[in-house]
């Protein structure tokens, strides 16, 4: 794919666009050129493919190293939030989430945590009801606080392995947003046994370099245990992830790759460069 | 912040009262990095920067504004002509009713969108709008533009199940006709600038209800891709203009340029918040400004 049979300036400038191209922003290209260019003099290399294998070797290095399996609760209840800007993907990585859970032979419970946008509240419901799982629901313009706790509780009752709580879209730039989210996880933490045990925040792979600010405020607000890219079966490479890791070092547990149930796959971090190279 | 970065570049200026080349170079590679930053694409930026250059190199140092501020007000006066000029509105058809049809990726913000745009031609184009619900594949689609018509009390057209896009754009269209509502617009499934059969699906749909105006919703957050989406659904559907929405966030937009440029469309709105009334036209140097940091 990439042109150059040599190492000159062409192929480390063949190489800075693809990495621009691909969203992996302004200071990460720069540091893995400059990485190259120093190995390529200290070293003196002449193969094009080992600075294609220097840079993958660098790339993987960055993605996350801890284990991206979800944190199950063994014997007890496991309490999911999920969080993120409006229209990532949130409600339907539930469904596939929820899906993904009940084929394992979990039982699974949904809350219907958006309380604010219109039809949120129906949307979550068919997809419980297509997955085959009950979603706890109030009514439009309830408080979310109330509604986490009332799932909880349902949860709880219910014997139920995982519950999933959707939440509004919401700016990280927003305050008032942020502390009504920040009172939702204080609720899920006094009502459940050291939950939320997963706090996901999910990101959409055509998002750019504000992915990082992103991930930046709302780890700051909440501690993130994971993040879910999704739309991945577009054309978006989700360079950016890159900086991401490097500001809140959270594992990618799954990606999104369509808007069915089962269009849910845990992330595979060499299937992630492949297709970043491709 | 750019003008830090570039006072920088510029404290080491010789008293020549001109910008030379060099100058221009190591300022122009911040502004580089800072347009990059802000998400314009790669080439965009490169191209951007060239016809930057030509502008700059030379030019004679105003009395009045530091070397700092002449080549910041170079590049916001090209970034605002680029944007767009002049404000660019809704074209209203001559003969009624005026069909606008959305178009966009999921979960850009387009059902949103039809309903702000609604509320926009009600209360200041002074029109009777129609709001028509085409997306019958994402669960609550059709509710949530009834939900967000209700809450506004406007008309929601929606087909019988099973009813096809297209067939529910001409019924409604029919309607519009039948019941004096001079505006319609058509909120549509997201969908992949990739997915030839739904991108297959709106060229149909555009066929069929023959709009006035194509406009594509594009999130303000879109990174690089921004451009491979927007070529395609204009190729496919010949846009007539752009809203960028959710600048009610920290994104910097420069997905708005590199569309501008790649498919010479202007943007019209801009949405700045989820409720109907957060919608504002667009004014270039107000985004320039954002875009350059
Ligand atoms: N192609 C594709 N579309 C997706 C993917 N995940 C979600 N979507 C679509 O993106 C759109 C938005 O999804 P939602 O689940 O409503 O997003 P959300 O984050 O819950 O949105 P808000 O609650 O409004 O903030 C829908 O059209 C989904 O079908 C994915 O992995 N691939
Ligand atoms: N903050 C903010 N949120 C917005 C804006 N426009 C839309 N949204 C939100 O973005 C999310 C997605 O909006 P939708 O209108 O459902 O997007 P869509 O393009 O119709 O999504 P699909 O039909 O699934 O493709 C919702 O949570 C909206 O409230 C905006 O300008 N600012
Ligand atoms: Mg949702
Ligand atoms: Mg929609």
């Amino acid at each position: 794919v990439l042109g150059s049979t040599k190492i000159d300036d062409n192929l480390l400038d063949e190489l800075e666009e693809m990495l621009f191209e691909a969203d992996v922003g302004v200071k990460t290209t720069q540091e893995l050129l400059d990485f190259l260019h120093k190995k390529v003099d200290e070293e003196e290399i002449t193969d094009p493919q080992k600075i294609y294998e220097l840079l993958r070797d660098q790339l993987k290095a960055r993605l996350a190293k801890f284990s991206s399996e979800p944190n199950l609760q063994k014997d007890a209840l496991t309490v999911m939030l999920i969080i993120g800007v409006n229209g990532v993907g949130k409600t339907t990585t539930i469904a596939k989430l929820a899906r993904h859970f009940t084929k394992a032979g979990q039982k699974v419970l949904l809350a219907a945590g958006d309380t604010f946008r219109a039809a949120a509240i129906d949307q979550i419901s068919i997809w419980g009801d297509r997955v085959g799982c009950e979603v706890i629901h109030g009514n439009e313009g309830g408080d979310p606080g109330a509604l986490v706790f009332d799932a909880i509780h349902a949860a709880k009752k219910r014997e139920v392995d995982i519950l999933i709580v959707d939440t509004a879209g919401r700016m990280h730039v927003k305050a008032n947003l942020m502390a009504e989210l920040k009172k939702v996880q204080k609720i899920a933490e006094k009502e459940s046994n050291g939950g939320p045990h997963e706090i996901l925040l999910v990101l959409d792979a055509t998002t750019g370099q504000n992915a990082v600010q992103q991930a930046r405020l709302f780890n700051e607000a909440l501690p993130i245990s994971g993040l879910v890219v999704t739309k991945l079966d577009g054309t978006a490479k989700g360079g950016v992830l890159f900086a991401v890791e490097e500001q809140i070092n959270a594992p990618v547990k799954f990606i999104g790759v369509g808007e069915k149930m089962d269009d849910l796959m845990p992330f595979n971090p060499e299937q992630f460069l492949e297709a970043l190279f491709s | 912040s750019l003008s830090a970065k570039l006072s920088a570049v510029f404290d080491k200026l010789r008293k020549s009262g001109k910008l030379t080349e060099k100058d221009i170079d190591a300022a122009l590679n911040e502004v580089k990095m800072a347009l990059l930053e802000a998400d314009v694409n790669f080439k965009v930026v490169k191209n951007f920067v060239k016809n930057v250059k030509e502008k700059a190199v030379g030019a004679e140092i105003l009395s009045s504004l530091t070397p700092t501020q002449q080549v910041i007000k170079i590049v916001l006066d090209e970034l605002t002509s680029l944007l767009g000029k002049e404000r660019s509105k809704i074209q209203i058809s001559p003969k009624k009713p005026t069909v606008i049809m959305m178009a966009g990726l999921q979960g850009s913000g387009k059902t949103t969108t039809t309903a702000k745009l609604g509320l926009y031609m009600r209360k200041e184009e002074k029109k009777n709008p129609i709001l028509v619900a085409c997306d019958i594949y994402r669960p609550a689609a059709i509710k949530q533009l009834q939900v967000l018509g209700d809450q506004l009390s406007m008309k929601v057209y929606a087909g019988e199940a099973g009813t096809r896009p297209a067939e529910i754009a001409r019924q409604a269209i029919e309607h519009a006709r039948e019941h004096d509502f001079d505006v319609v617009i058509l909120d549509t499934a997201g969908r992949l600038h990739i997915d030839e059969q739904m991108m297959g699906e709106i060229k149909e749909l555009k066929e069929v209800a023959q709009p006035h105006e194509v406009l594509l919703v594009v999130d303000a957050m879109t990174g690089q891709d921004a451009v491979n989406m927007a070529k395609s659904f204009n190729e496919m559907l010949e846009l007539t203009g752009l809203v960028l929405t959710k600048l009610d966030g920290d994104a910097r937009g420069g997905a708005a340029l590199s569309i501008r440029e790649v498919t010479g469309k202007p943007v019209k709105f801009v949405g700045i918040g989820e409720k109907a009334s957060a919608l504002e036209p667009f004014y270039p140097e107000r985004m320039a400004q954002r875009i350059l940091g």
